[in-house]
């Protein structure tokens, strides 16, 4: 039941975005934050053969069945995570980056991860001023069961603060950082553990890059009224 | 060659750019660095930063430990192109007549401009965002010759006496990592982390090639009825149409090599 092929044709010189029939599962097993369960991983693993050329290309990625929700408490003014419909205590663990030479082994991010893990975190949380981490980084978070707080590249200190005050328009090129925000979520959303990005630290980006960044994160309709009977 | 995806992580040299009189395109074609490295050639660190490479041939000491960072020269005070650099490697490739091949970067600091075999490619600003070249027209059979000179971000900024927040806060100009002008838990970083600093790769592909694929679920009746929905893009760089067998496949490891489909 979750084997499926289906025939495409496409045109010469051109790109298509396609969408298979969605593929039912009966009670698969849920992916959970490290502490509240299992974190199941099923591998997911989309192929194309041409007629008359054979294979053309495969990918490969672990996927984990998990609905994240949160929202901000009107009453204590804090965000309030549900996972799977649980509320999840959050215990969190801020972070910049593995080394400052940006030696990003994978051996360094599963100890790193693992060690937080260990110390019973359930988030980790990667700071604005730091870098998007890479797909090793969310991989070790998805085994051990960390959600990850994604922040984008602005900070209050850098754009529109400090002394002198920086300024609060920053970055200079607005569409460029669009282009690197919309690169970097193509990259890592099939992450279980992503949960949640940010638009910066301590401040919203300038408006016109913050409402394209709401505007492009967005829950597609289709999903917001999933778990109905 | 076999579809898939080959990482290029070694046999990388680099150098100072100052101090290389040749072209890319010489070096990519007449003139490319000796194997060893002599001079001005080092060891490349790829993935990695130009401080990586400096700290990993010796030219500079560790910036974490005690405050040897002080004896690093900063980008500020040598100018950006102290810190521009090459880099070079090779790789091998024999592809057949339906097959492409691309040349992947997932993440520069900050620009470059990219030669293989002597032609010329640009890797436009910007830290966090990933790089795909089809080079299947500029590739030979056997060895290639790749050279890819790395800029740092436009904006290095100065690091204040005092030190301080983000430095002098140019750096906030640029879409790059706003700490490495030193922070109150954090020294600045002197290259501003200018490098290769990702995952290289080549990847082989026949005529279509699958791109960022998207997959989602929606969970009914209490998580027991759930639904994967998966998009992807696809591209036919060949010149026909192209009938294609398109697959997914959802599998999970029970115990050892046993396999649920």
């Amino acid at each position: 039941e979750h084997l499926q092929s289906q025939n495409v044709s496409i045109a010469p010189g051109v790109t298509i975005q396609y969408s298979f029939p969605e593929l039912f599962f009966y009670k698969p097993k849920l992916w959970w934050p490290n502490g509240l369960g299992e974190q199941s991983l099923y591998n997911v693993s989309i192929s194309v053969n041409v007629k008359g050329h054979g294979e053309s290309d495969y990918w490969n990625h672990h996927f984990g069945f998990r609905k994240i929700e949160s929202h901000i408490d009107s009453y204590t003014g804090g965000r309030l995570f549900k996972v799977n419909g649980q509320p999840i205590f959050i215990r969190g663990g801020n972070w910049i980056l593995s080394d400052g030479l940006l030696r990003l082994s994978k051996k360094r991010y599963e100890t790193d991860i693992k060690f937080h893990a260990d110390m019973n975190f359930n988030m980790i949380r990667c700071w604005g001023g730091g870098i998007a981490e890479r797909p090793d980084f969310y991989h070790y978070c998805d085994i051990y069961g960390l959600l990850v707080w994604q922040e984008f590249w602005i900070t209050g200190d850098c754009d529109g603060r400090g002394d002198p005050i920086s300024n609060i328009d920053g970055p200079q090129d607005h569409k460029l950082f669009l282009l690197c925000a919309t690169d970097t979520v193509k990259l890592l959303r099939n992450h279980p553990s992503l949960a949640l990005w940010v638009g910066g630290n301590e401040q919203t980006p300038p408006d016109d890059i913050n409402s394209a960044l709401k505007n492009y994160l967005q829950l597609h309709p289709h999903f917001k009224y999933s778990n109905e009977s | 060659a076999e579809i898939g995806k080959t990482l290029l992580h070694s046999g990388w040299l680099a150098a100072r750019s100052t101090e290389v009189e040749l072209n890319g395109v010489r070096l990519t074609t007449t003139n490319p660095p000796a194997h060893p490295s002599v001079a001005p050639w080092m060891e490349a660190a790829v993935p990695g930063t130009v401080l990586g490479t400096l700290f990993k041939n010796k030219f500079v000491p560790d910036p974490f430990y005690g405050l040897q960072n002080e004896a690093i020269i900063d980008i500020a005070d040598s100018g950006r192109e102290y810190y521009t650099f090459w880099f070079f490697t090779t790789f091998q490739s024999n592809l057949s007549g339906n097959h492409f091949l691309d040349l992947n970067f997932r993440a520069i600091n900050y620009s470059a401009e990219l030669f293989l075999n002597g032609h010329k490619k640009v890797l436009p600003k910007g830290m966090f965002r990933r790089h795909s070249l089809d080079v299947t027209d500029i590739l030979l059979d056997g060895q290639n010759l790749l050279a890819v000179l790395v800029h740092p971000p436009d904006n290095p900024g100065t690091i204040p006496p005092q030190g301080g927040q983000g430095g002098d806060h140019e750096i906030g100009k640029d879409i790059a990592a706003q700490y490495v002008q030193g922070w109150d838990w954090m020294a600045p970083i002197r290259d501003r982390n200018t490098g290769i600093w990702d995952e290289v790769s080549a990847t082989v592909t026949g005529p279509v090639k699958i791109i960022d694929p998207h997959l989602v679920s929606s969970f009914f009746d209490n998580y027991t009825r759930i639904y994967l929905h998966s998009t992807v893009d696809l591209q036919n760089r060949s010149s026909a149409v192209a009938d294609c067998s398109l697959n997914i496949h959802v599998t999970t490891d029970i115990e050892g090599s046993i396999c649920l489909v």
